[in-house]
């Protein structure tokens, strides 16, 4: 087979190439997905650009190379072109004429997307929130907290509900850990006093619960602030829009954290006072289990079994100089309670035993392993 | 022979630098 | 924070049907060819047979590509001096075309290449 080869004597630099990979092509294929080209940040040029289909967020990275690459496409010309004899080929057959020349590709890197949360404010339950106008808030709905985002749609809502977000008149903000507290603690009683099942609570009777015999006009628990409560501290039923189950240990841990701030930031706690302290600061009659152990990356242990409040934000973000501060605050550590402190800084993906052991001892008493340092 | 139609070889073929893309080089 | 909806209207009946590129050319009728080196081809036009027009573009015949499809071995004649031998490559990952139209600020996916045509060696003189 013979082809003429061409060349347009201008030539479009608006072509480029995208690397395909298996679960691009198969969004491709798919009549009903989307793609996207985003880029974060607000300024044209700030953030790097994505891909995104509803679910997963791809980087693109720009591969250049040192050859000529041309992009060629079939057509038939109006005058017959003269033969080149020259070869002694066959005639050709057809006639492809290059369109395009590009030097580099894009490569597509499936990375996770993050929520864009720079001019997303955090909201305390203040009745003064939003502004009348609105103009003081750059993201002025989730379209807009979406479309900032680098991240698809999935990710973007998934990570929101995790962080406690909401929206106010429209308006995206962050609830803050008290206001939210807050409204896990009277959605909680609300919810008991009307004998709402935990495992199935709908929104519409949980908003209706909390809001029996309030005040509406200093109400901050709008059905948004509910739904919020729910998102963070329940899981979706499936095939049901609306209702949620309420999960329990990641409620009781909530509490727990919270009393470990309060009844153990200066001064540590034997650990059955501290129990008693943790189900104290529940609703009454709340059926909630509560163990030591599920506070596990919140305490310490500065002498014997007492506890004492440890936030891994005031750690250092450096693995070696963490260690020694973990160390110096307690000698020795069992295993398990030392890896949930040191375990965001395992970048690599190690397994955590082994990951550890980079940077301390392990020895082994009894049927434990206890951590200290080299 | 002023038409000049010609392929200057390369020795050798260099494709590993990588970056980030900016929104304004997919329009440039 | 600036976004782009990929349309791929052309690409639909492509994708539903299952066809892709299986040879030199997709099935929407484009072609990736890649030389290692440099190819200089005239910018200006000349009164001369190479040089055509073709609707609105002016053009420049560069050269002649034939394929033995039995064996996917390629030779490109550049010009009249040279001859470049090379195949029919497939692409480890398949690549997207994609037009990024400024004037409108749409973007299209175009087509899919599967294979490449490649030319790697030294050209060789045509004697």
């Amino acid at each position: 087979m013979s082809l003429n080869l061409h060349e347009r004597l201008s030539t479009d630099g608006s072509f480029r190439l995208l690397h395909l990979t298996p679960e691009l092509l198969e969004v491709l294929k798919d009549s009903n997905s989307k793609l996207q080209f985003k880029a974060a940040g607000n300024d044209e040029d700030d953030g790097d650009v994505v891909l995104c289909s509803r679910d997963k967020t791809w980087l693109l990275r720009q591969k250049n190379h040192s050859n000529t690459v041309m992009l060629m496409h079939e057509f038939t010309p109006e005058q017959e072109t003269s033969l080149e004899t020259t070869f002694g080929l066959p005639n050709p057959t057809s006639d492809f004429a290059g369109f395009a020349r590009t030097t580099f590709e894009y490569e597509t890197k499936k990375v996770s997307g993050i929520i864009n949360l720079d001019s997303v404010p955090v909201h305390n339950g203040s009745l003064d929130f939003p502004p009348a106008d609105g103009q003081d808030l750059p993201v002025k709905s989730m379209d807009d907290l979406l479309a900032s985002s680098a991240c698809s749609e999935k990710e973007c809502l998934s990570q929101w509900n995790q962080l406690g977000g909401c929206t106010v008149k429209g308006y995206p903000c962050i609830l803050s850990s008290d206001f939210l507290s807050k409204a896990l603690h009277v959605t909680l009683m609300s919810a008991m006093a009307e004998s709402l099942d935990f495992s199935r609570l709908k929104l519409d009777e949980t908003f209706d619960a909390v809001n029996k015999d309030m005040d509406q006009d200093s109400n901050p628990y709008t059905r948004e602030v509910i739904k919020t409560t729910l998102e963070k501290y329940g899981k979706r039923v499936k095939d049901d829009d609306d209702c949620w189950q309420l999960d329990q240990k990641k409620v009781a841990e909530w509490y727990g954290i919270r009393a470990l701030r309060k009844y153990a930031s200066q001064s540590s706690i034997p650990p059955a006072e501290f129990l008693i302290k943790w189900k104290s600061t529940f609703p009454p009659y709340a059926p909630f289990d509560i163990e030591i152990e599920m506070l596990r990356g919140w305490f310490f242990r500065p002498t014997g079994s007492n506890l004492q409040y440890l936030s891994k934000n005031t750690l250092p973000s450096d693995i070696k100089e963490r260690f020694k501060m973990l160390f110096k605050l307690q000698s020795q550590w069992d295993m398990d309670d030392i890896a949930p402190f040191v375990e965001e800084l395992n970048t690599k993906g190690l397994k955590i035993d082994v990951f550890i052991m980079k940077y301390a001892r392990k020895r082994r008493v009894g049927k434990k392993f206890i951590i200290s340092s080299r | 022979d002023e038409i000049r139609i010609w392929v200057r070889y390369k020795e050798g073929f260099s494709d590993a630098v990588r970056k980030n893309v900016a929104w304004s080089s997919l329009w440039s | 924070m600036p976004s782009v909806n990929v349309s791929k209207r052309q690409l639909q009946t492509l994708l539903q049907s299952d066809q892709h590129q299986t040879s030199v050319s997709t099935p929407l009728g484009n072609m990736m060819l890649e030389i290692q080196g440099d190819l200089e081809v005239p910018r200006q036009w000349h009164e001369d047979q190479r040089f055509t027009t073709d609707g609105e573009h002016q053009m420049v015949r560069w050269g002649l590509l034939h394929i033995d499809t039995a064996r996917n071995n390629a030779t490109l004649f550049v010009g009249r001096k040279q001859r470049l031998l090379g195949s029919l490559v497939k692409l480890d990952t398949p690549l997207g075309l994609i037009k990024f139209n400024q004037q409108d600020g749409t973007v299209e996916m175009q087509d899919v290449f599967h294979y490449k045509v490649l030319f790697k060696s030294r050209p060789l003189p045509i004697m």
